[in-house]
């Protein structure tokens, strides 16, 4: 089972439909200050089933939807898809190919999709539960859980403990 | 519940001894469980000594070596229930360049049954990925994505980097 | 006492908008005091807007980008009371190579009254430095200080980095 | 009024007397992770007169006596000392150099003089007070006050901004 490509359509600063493939081994994202590198790692963990806006640096869930430039208005709805292969037949699913799928509108609503079929989000969370992927307690590490990890509270540490039990 | 936490909390403790070791070097360090009686209320804590320095709180470790020690706990975790792909956002900041380069090395051992993906300014990660990718803001506020190959002109074309990269 | 710090203030915001638009060379940024009525009580509010991108919460803005913004407070509030020297501690981390040349122009800039001390990581930073020193840890635990000229041997005596900089 | 250069001696890694000169214009210090650049930073935070040990990384204020190494047995003092030139008579006492020095016993016994003379640590502060180093709210700056300066709660602002008036 590996990650195929991410599919970003007015998530933050990803105005445009924009897709990027990854293939085995190591990847690297680079580029300027502000350019959206992180913001690619945000919807990585929005399309994991991330419910904290604060977690994506936002304080509600439509800061992740594009708000616009001085050019160009805001679009009214964000989307993330995960492509995941099959190949090992991880997912307990009949396809060669899992693409999972999280949309957000202005107004609040919701929707979620495996393979385009209409499902709830812990439809998702459960499909990806057993691979790993559940949460994305470790999948997504940035610069500041070095405190977090080290900090007096060892909450963090028990959270991605019970993650890895 | 409470013995499986107990079980993971042994293994992860002892995977974090070992690649502590490779990543320092020198020095060691350990992950106690402070109330043994209660594994799963208990508090946890880090205890890290690198190099031939005395033990002492983690807090007065460099900014350096508390991000080693991070990443240490992280790939820990890793070796008991790897994760099918990790995504590190500018992990290496803080490292100077022998780090960067244990880091990287560590990063392309675990390669093998994880995809990583590495956001990063710095020039060592960058010549150690098997693929790279820009992102840009030509437009202001807009961002697209280019792959890259270093000291090759960068491809304009998404979807021939797509094609190009799966084949 | 609350005139005098609505004075400062009005003087480091102005001093804000004008380095932040040095730095970012696009964009606007402004320090607000929510309650006008209560200065010496009231919440102080930092807004930037990088580029041509909407204003929106600080929290949102990269880390590169929040580290900038910082910068220019920082450099704002020495417009208006200089001190006579200042230490730098890796500030220039999260920057990408062209916000770290913009950085250090500013440093150079304010450098004529101020005698800064700049710890890094960073090449161009090293660069564009007037004095170099090494620290190093020869023996584990137990630091040293060599003076450095880069391209050069390191110098191993201390008492001659002294002399070979204070003449 | 400028820094001439800072001796450490029993200061946290700094075992041996260290002396650091400082010319005009602009000092770049560099190294591997751990081997003591900070703790410099730390060291004129101190002399300075910074009290509360969390801002000096520890948690009692002898964590910053050095405390040995497994071939070398910890010290029982650590001194500090800054010297600064007089040559604008920015000091207004009659010394063309003001040496302004801490030291702190494992006893938790602390002296302090200025060019040699006993004193009082407010005698210090006083001192460098006018000259805008009386604290060191702006005058050591590191990675991790971008967040305070940009956090929700504007205290670190406000106290800089104190201090500037
Ligand atoms: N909802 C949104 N709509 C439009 N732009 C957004 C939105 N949310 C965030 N942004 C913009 O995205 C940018 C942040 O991007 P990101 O954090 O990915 O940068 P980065 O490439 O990681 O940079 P750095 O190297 O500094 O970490 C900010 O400038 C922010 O204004
Ligand atoms: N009281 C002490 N006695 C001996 N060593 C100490 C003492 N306090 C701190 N140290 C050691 O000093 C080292 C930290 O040094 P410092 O923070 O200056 O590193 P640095 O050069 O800034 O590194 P980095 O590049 O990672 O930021 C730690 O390894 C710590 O163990
Ligand atoms: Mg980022
Ligand atoms: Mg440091």
């Amino acid at each position: 089972m590996f990650l195929k490509r991410i599919e970003l359509f007015g998530f933050k600063s990803f105005m445009n439909k924009i897709t990027v493939a990854f293939g085995e081994g190591t990847t690297c994202v680079i580029g300027p200050n502000g350019c959206g590198k992180s913001n690619i790692s945000d919807a990585i963990r929005w399309v994991l089933g991330e419910q904290n806006p604060r977690l994506l640096r936002g304080e509600t869930m439509d800061d992740i939807i594009f708000n616009g430039t001085r050019t160009r208005r805001p679009l009214g709805m964000a989307e993330v898809s995960l492509v995941l292969s099959n190949d090992t037949h991880a997912f307990p699913i009949d396809y060669a190919e899992i693409k999972v799928t999280r949309r957000v509108y202005r107004s609040g609503l919701s929707e979620y999709l495996i393979n385009k079929n209409p499902c709830r989000l812990k439809d998702i969370r459960n499909l990806l539960m057993d691979t790993g992927l559940g949460s994305s307690a470790y999948t997504v590490m940035e610069r500041s859980m070095t405190d977090q990890l080290l900090g007096n509270t060892s909450t963090n540490l028990r959270i991605m403990l019970e993650e890895a039990a | 519940a409470r013995s499986l936490f107990l079980d993971t909390f042994q293994k992860v403790r002892k995977n974090f001894s070992e690649v502590f070791r490779t990543l320092f070097q020198e020095g060691e360090a350990d992950l106690i469980m402070v109330d043994e009686a209660n594994p799963l209320e208990s508090d946890l804590e880090i205890v890290a000594r690198p190099g031939q320095k005395r033990a002492q709180r983690i807090a007065l470790l460099s900014g350096g070596e508390r991000a080693l020690t991070a990443i240490s706990v992280l790939f820990a975790l890793y070796l008991e229930k790897p994760s099918p792909f990790c995504i590190l956002d500018e992990l290496d900041a803080p490292l100077d360049d022998a780090n960067v380069g244990r880091f990287l090395e560590m990063v392309k051992r675990f390669g093998k049954r994880t995809q990583f993906v590495v956001i990063t300014h710095n020039r060592q990660t960058m010549e150690a990925a098997n693929y790279l990718y820009g992102v840009t803001m030509q437009e202001s506020g807009v961002s697209r994505v280019v792959s890259v190959r270093l000291g090759d002109e960068a491809v304009e074309n998404e979807d021939e980097a797509i094609r190009s990269i799966q084949g």
